[in-house]
């Protein structure tokens, strides 16, 4: 939620700055917020329309590098990178963040080794260095790096911006998770009424067995 | 809304919050010496 | 909405109209002393918020040490007001006989600089915890109490057990008067029970008799009210993830080990009585409260604690880990 508030403004004012733009000024407006430190989104700036004119003109490369910001990975790039602009230090600094990012949706502990290959990184140092100064501080992550298992435990990862097709599973989850709540209050309520009846046939017995007990008394008197 | 969007799926990516065989050793231990307290505290009722 | 809100401020100034301090109204109880008289006058106690949350939060701190503090308030008819709470810089209240006297220079300094920061509440009791044993007054703990009550009334004594606390989910919190010395009390209604651990059990029998308890109850003030909301809102997740279960382990296998004991104990004066070998009229009439009475309600009290925890820890675990994207 942190990391949304932070760069609400800055999508706002890329959203703007593309709004205002067109031709050739679009692409410093596409490298700038591929290269912002604080900007991890790109679906708004995607859907201005502006941008989406760019396709089929000699810059619609550049709706690919943003295309790729926004779903894709390092991997994905250097698969690519015949067919994309170079980029420069920033972006491939963020372009890293972000391929983090997809990794921790699908598993919450990365090995290290997984790490290295996916973010081009040589040496342990390096990728601690990464994880603490480029992601962890930069709050789109929280985790626990254990160094004997050799893998970063992920608590918390941002979201990145949804791919085509997404929303379904998303949504399928959510009405799992809210039958299942559904289901634990049903259950938490009957085990109540199931609580407040033994107590009444409780009590009704003990009084049965009192009344009993005094009968007799009575009766041997 | 892109931004609830990403906030929903970076949530529902913390589902499940533990998944370890480890903590479902501890929970069943945690379980099962609950149950054997309420055993013993009913044999100490009757 | 005019009206709503103008009821609610009402309701707001009458909640803080307590914390309204009348110099002459308190010296002229202090005149009147009319607690001198009947030494079961005062039958209340009203406790602030604040105070509450200062003196389970220094007794909690204390771990398994007792801790000491004093009170601040007034006395209001027959209920003692108690606004706020300090923490006094000694530990270990049951180890030795007078442990305030470590502090007093401590409470001497506060209460001055209290009245020049304009707090104008005199001190009007002590309160120290019991870390997993129970709210009631030791022996030193009445000698002590018996002593502020000569020289510094009114004065009220507080319990505190944090460990027991942690434990119910509620807080577990006693205050009470002792009477003065030779003073022979009516008898009493019976008290809430609760679990004394055999250690203690000789001590609170003795004791128990020279003082009575007062009913407690809390109060907020509206900025309270707006501050307690503030720190739920940024500490819910952490109390919703504890578990008495996991946390207070030690005081639970400590209160399991003692209920061994007083089975132990209980099944030895079973068998050592003739009672299976005297006919009906010479046997002497079963007390109302058989030990074994009070170590099956024991043993249910630790039975409910723990299932509170593991049913916290079970639908914890059906919301959090049963889904999965």
């Amino acid at each position: 939620m942190d990391i949304e508030q932070k760069q609400a403004e800055f999508i706002d004012y890329f959203v703007k700055q593309a709004e205002n733009q067109k031709g050739s000024s679009l692409v410093n407006v596409i490298v700038e917020a591929t290269s912002h430190p604080s900007l991890f989104a790109f679906s708004e700036i995607l859907s201005v329309p502006s941008i989406i004119q760019l396709q089929g003109t000699e810059f619609s490369v550049y709706i690919d590098v943003l295309r790729l910001f926004a779903h894709g990975t390092w991997s994905d790039y250097k698969s690519n990178a015949g067919s994309l602009p170079p980029l420069v230090p920033s972006q491939v600094r963020k372009l890293k963040q972000l391929s983090l990012l997809t990794l921790a949706e699908v598993d919450k502990v990365l090995p290290y080794d997984l790490l290295m290959v996916e973010l081009d990184v040589s040496n342990v140092r390096e990728l601690e260095d990464f994880l603490i100064n480029e992601c962890m501080y930069s709050g789109i992550v929280r985790g626990k790096l254990d160094q004997l298992r050799r893998c970063f435990e992920v608590q918390f990862a941002a979201g990145r911006d949804l791919r085509p097709g997404q929303l379904g599973s998303m949504i399928q989850t959510l009405s799992a998770w809210l039958s299942t709540s559904d289901n634990l209050l049903v259950s938490i309520q009957d085990k109540i009424k199931w609580a407040d009846t033994r107590s009444e046939l409780d009590k009704k017995h003990q009084k049965e067995i009192e009344d009993r007990v005094e009968e007799v008394k009575k009766t041997l008197n | 809304d892109n931004s609830l969007l990403r906030q929903v799926s970076s949530l529902l990516r913390r589902l499940p919050a533990i998944e370890s065989g480890k903590f479902q050793d501890d929970f069943l231990m945690e379980y099962n010496d609950t149950l054997l307290i309420t055993y013993l505290a009913m044999i100490t009722n009757c | 909405s005019s009206s709503s809100t103008a009821q609610a401020q009402a309701a707001a100034i009458d909640t803080d109209s307590i914390y309204y301090y009348d110099e002459s109204t308190q010296t002229k109880s202090q005149q009147d002393k009319p607690w001198v008289n009947d030494p079961h006058y005062f039958k209340r106690v009203k406790i602030s918020a604040l105070a509450l949350l200062k003196m389970v939060v220094h007794a909690r701190s204390g771990g398994t040490i007792e801790i000491m503090g004093l009170m601040q308030g007034k006395t209001e008819g027959d209920s003692i007001i108690v606004m706020d709470a300090f923490a006094l810089p000694v530990e270990g209240t049951e180890t030795r006989v007078n442990a305030q006297a470590d502090a007093y220079e401590y409470m001497v300094d506060y209460s001055q600089t209290n009245r020049q920061a304009g707090r104008l509440e005199n001190v009007v009791g002590w309160y120290h915890s019991h870390p997993g044993y129970g709210c009631w007054l030791s022996g030193i703990d009445v000698s002590t109490q018996m002593l502020n009550q000569q020289f510094q009334e009114p004065f009220l004594a507080v319990v505190i057990d944090p460990t027991r606390t942690v434990s119910a989910g509620k807080v577990e919190i006693g205050a009470f008067r002792t009477y003065p010395q030779g003073y022979k009390p009516p008898d009493e209604p019976v008290s809430e029970y609760q679990t004394i651990p055999l250690n203690k059990i000789e001590d609170f029998g003795v004791h128990c008799k020279q003082y009575y308890s007062l009913d407690v109850t809390y109060f907020k003030s509206s900025l309270d009210s707006h501050l307690l909301d503030l720190l739920w809102n940024k500490y819910w997740v952490n109390t919703l993830s504890s578990s008495p279960l996991l946390g207070n382990r030690d005081y639970v296998a400590g209160q399991i080990s003692d209920l061994a004991e007083k089975l132990e104990q209980a099944e030895t004066q079973l068998h050592s009585r003739m009672g299976s070998f005297l006919m009906p009229q010479h046997r002497k009439k079963e007390p109302e409260d058989s030990q074994l009475s009070k170590i099956t309600r024991d043993s249910s009290k630790i039975t409910v604690e723990q299932v509170h925890g593991l049913m916290s820890q079970v639908i914890k675990d059906i919301l959090f880990n049963s889904v999965h994207p």
